[in-house]
């Protein structure tokens, strides 16, 4: 076994301290649309170090952080810690255990925005991957114009 | 031709949003054109599911965006209804009560228009009104097999699932 | 109703004349990954005007004839038609039933290549939709490369 | 380097064309370098199921160029083994007999490689080792729940699919 822990807290929807435990073979991640478990992924790709915010479906790093619901406010920190079990001798290190963390706060001027919710800012039409939906709402947003005019 | 685009795309507008929220229940969700020239504008969409951000649909999962733009489709319907409709395994990233949701707006819709739904899903296949299997029993040719037709047999779904 | 009954023959996958005919509201079709459902909505766009063969999968529009298989040779013609029942009035002519139709012969230096089995011609890697499949194999291959690097 | 790289290739090569031939049971497929520079060459990837011919994987079905992208990974894992690896929904164009040869292939690696798999499939929950459900019971706010844990209980898959 290597991979042994991941506990996540202020990243994307998981606002509380959420810790998942890894067994041996395979960990199946199940539930509804939209409710956190490419967000689990995400958490994993991130304290690994991934750099993109594009590939997180943000646009700036401080995306990541909780950013509020209903019943909570904005965090102002996000945290990952992944935690490796290191029998097989895998990492080149003495440890038999091994913890990756990564953290991000807010920026001030971050912290400001969202007082005054400047909305969405500047995203733009994505990229949307079933085959049906590339036709409703491609990239091109000359395409999506066709429809419409295809209405009128 | 610019007059006819605003007051379609208005409509589109207001339909999106009611679709929107009949499918998720709740929240809403915005065409916005962006841009001086409305022959030349570009559109986006915002959505907001409940319980969630107005954001755009990039930084929505993947079954909410796929459930958005099938509002969008649905909307459009409703301004400019198609007298037939194809739909190519759009249900696939839906989870169950999605599909749900998907299935009773296409029942209610199907009063008006045809639609030829090609789906893996077992949910999906119950709702048709009438059921094609297709094989390739023979390797490399493509066959058609009636599985139900109006009758609304219960076997009919395991035998579709069984071709599936 | 509008939509009346849909015949293939010799597109793609479907080498035998097959009729679809269409009834009230929904019409499901279900199968195996790769039997054939996909190039029955290949049959209908492209008798309704698709113009573009890469829309259908293809290189050039005669990839939509059956190009054979183990026990059948290719066949030199397609021919798709589609019959609308006109009861609603909604295409505007008196007739009561309107049927669109659409060949394509193989080309004579087509069917030379056939027989001397050129391959895949200049067939470049594709964008595949799934997300991890982005990954593993993008449309740029400098990124399949990399996954090689990765690996070395 | 050059030559560290077509060494790889090279074994990549031979292991996509043998998980290809399993997971399709059957058939053949190719990775092609295409150019003269090992270092700048293109990929392309052409693959044959049974019955069907030798064409480049674009002319191919969704489900079976998702078949063939999961067979490219395995390849690469039989060369170069990662401890552990992360798949999102990358079973959902599988009909239930490709997510059944997904599984065998996925059960015979997992020995060796952890494996993290998000899905919305009753058969690939079913083969988890271990279950994990996430819930937004309240809005907007994602909790975890442990839903089996090795012990393979029965009633483990049907209150996973509750939750999906
Ligand atoms: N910074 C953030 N703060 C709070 N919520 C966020 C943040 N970033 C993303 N989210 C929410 O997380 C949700 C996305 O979750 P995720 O993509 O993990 O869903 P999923 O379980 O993978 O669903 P699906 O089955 O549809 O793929 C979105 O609804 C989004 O509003
Ligand atoms: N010109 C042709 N002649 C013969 N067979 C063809 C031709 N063009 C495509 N095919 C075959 O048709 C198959 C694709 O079928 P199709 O895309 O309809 O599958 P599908 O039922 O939609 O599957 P999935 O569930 O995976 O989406 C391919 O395997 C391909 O080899
Ligand atoms: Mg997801
Ligand atoms: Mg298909």
């Amino acid at each position: 076994m290597f991979l042994h822990k991941l506990e996540i807290q202020g990243f994307k929807s998981f606002v509380e301290r959420t810790e998942v435990g890894f067994g041996e073979g395979i960990t199946g991640v199940v539930g509804p649309n939209g409710c956190g478990k490419t967000n689990v992924s995400d958490a994993i790709r991130w304290v690994m170090g991934e750099q993109s915010a594009h590939q997180l479906r943000g646009d700036s790093m401080e995306d990541v952080i909780f950013s509020g619901s209903p019943g909570r406010k904005p965090l102002g920190l996000a945290e990952v810690h992944l935690t490796f079990r290191n029998d097989r001798g895998i990492l080149p290190t003495e440890f038999s255990e091994v913890t990756v963390s990564r953290r991000v706060f807010r920026s001030l001027r971050d912290i400001r925005d969202l007082f005054f919710d400047t909305g969405m800012g500047s995203h733009a039409y994505s990229v949307i991957e079933r085959q049906m939906v590339d036709h409703v709402l491609s990239d091109n947003s000359g395409h999506r114009r066709f429809l419409f005019e295809e209405a009128s | 031709a610019s007059q006819l685009f605003v007051e379609t795309f208005g409509k589109v507008q207001q339909h999106f949003r009611d679709v929107f929220r009949t499918l998720f229940e709740g929240g809403d969700a915005e065409l916005r054109a962006v841009g001086e020239d409305p022959l030349e504008c570009e559109i986006e969409i915002v959505a907001k599911p409940r319980g969630k951000h107005l954001q755009s649909i990039s930084l929505m999962s993947g079954g909410e965006r796929a459930l958005t733009a099938i509002a969008l489709l649905f909307a459009i319907y409703l301004v400019k209804p198609s007298p037939f409709c194809l739909l190519d395994e759009v249900d696939a990233p839906l989870d169950d009560a999605n599909v749900e949701r998907f299935i009773r707006m296409l029942r209610r819709f199907s009063k008006h228009t045809q639609f030829v739904v090609i789906t893996h899903n077992k949910q999906t296949m119950e709702a048709a009104n009438c059921l094609y299997g297709v094989t390739m029993q023979e390797l490399g040719v493509s066959k058609l097999v009636s599985v139900r037709f109006d009758t609304r047999a219960n076997g009919a779904a395991e035998d579709a699932a069984e071709l599936a």
